[in-house]
């Protein structure tokens, strides 16, 4: 028996809008510890990598560990459904072939149930490797898909250049150049609005504007994105 | 394509 209540559906919801774009299904490997997912992208150049750990729900049970494939697009029909303030609990038996999504309302008068045909999914055993990176730049997240957007407007790719003082993004294409400059704060008296460096040494790397928009669609989960880079491996 | 695999190779080889 597999189930998992949140007191908010906004929180599945988020996190689905974050990855819904990149995959268009993905298993959900539930075991006592909680919910993972990992899996390449669509064009299999970009890795999606999520933990929901069980303590993070308002209920878990796990009673066996459960590989559920989901197509994420009929996922997100349903969590359409939900109300962002509604509670939201997915329940499945062991061995079942299906996946139930419950909504009740705050005031319970309102109690909807979906269910959904699990998938079977290849399962890859992927992960970001420890690596250690030679630049780590903590900032705020509204403030790098902003960036992202932006600079999308200019060109396909963007540079990020990052250096102990800062760090620099630029675009360039037929309508001209951008160039974006963040200095490390100098005073963390807020820290979800910070710009943090960590540096081993300068780094100067491109990526394609298409994927850094996509990843941050995970924008609205969290105040700040750690960007690790090095040369030669993924951000 | 060559950047595909090895970016592959390099969350396989995890």
């Amino acid at each position: 028996m597999f189930e998992a209540r949140l007191n908010a559906s906004n929180v599945l919801k988020k996190v689905l809008d974050a990855i819904k774009d990149l995959l268009n299904e993905a298993t959900f490997d539930c075991s006592d510890s909680g919910i993972q997912l990992q899996a390449m992208d669509n064009s299999h150049v970009s890795l999606v990598s999520l933990s929901l750990r069980s303590d993070g729900f308002d209920k878990y049970r796990c009673d066996r560990n459960l590989s559920m494939g989901m197509n994420l697009a009929n996922m997100a029909k349903i969590m359409k459904c939900a109300n962002n303030d509604d509670t939201l609990t997915m329940k499945a038996q062991d061995n079942a072939d299906t996946v139930t999504f419950m909504f009740e309302s705050q005031n319970q008068e309102k109690v909807s149930d979906y269910e959904m045909k699990l998938m079977n999914l290849d399962q890859e055993h992927l992960g970001i490797p420890e690596t250690d990176y030679a630049c780590v730049v903590r900032m705020p997240a509204m403030e790098f898909a902003r960036i992202c957007r932006d600079l999308s407007q200019f060109g396909e790719s963007v540079v990020i250049s990052c250096t102990k003082e800062g760090v620099k993004f630029s675009a360039s294409g037929d309508a001209g150049s951008a160039n974006i400059k963040l200095a490390q704060t100098s005073t963390i008296d807020k820290e979800d609005e910070s710009v943090i460096i960590e540096m081993q040494e300068p780094v100067t790397l491109t990526f394609a504007c298409r994927y850094l928009n996509s990843f941050t669609k995970a924008t609205p989960l969290c105040n700040q994105v750690q960007l690790s880079m090095s040369a030669d491996v993924p951000l | 394509d060559v950047d595909q695999l090895k970016i592959e190779q390099y969350y396989k080889f995890n």
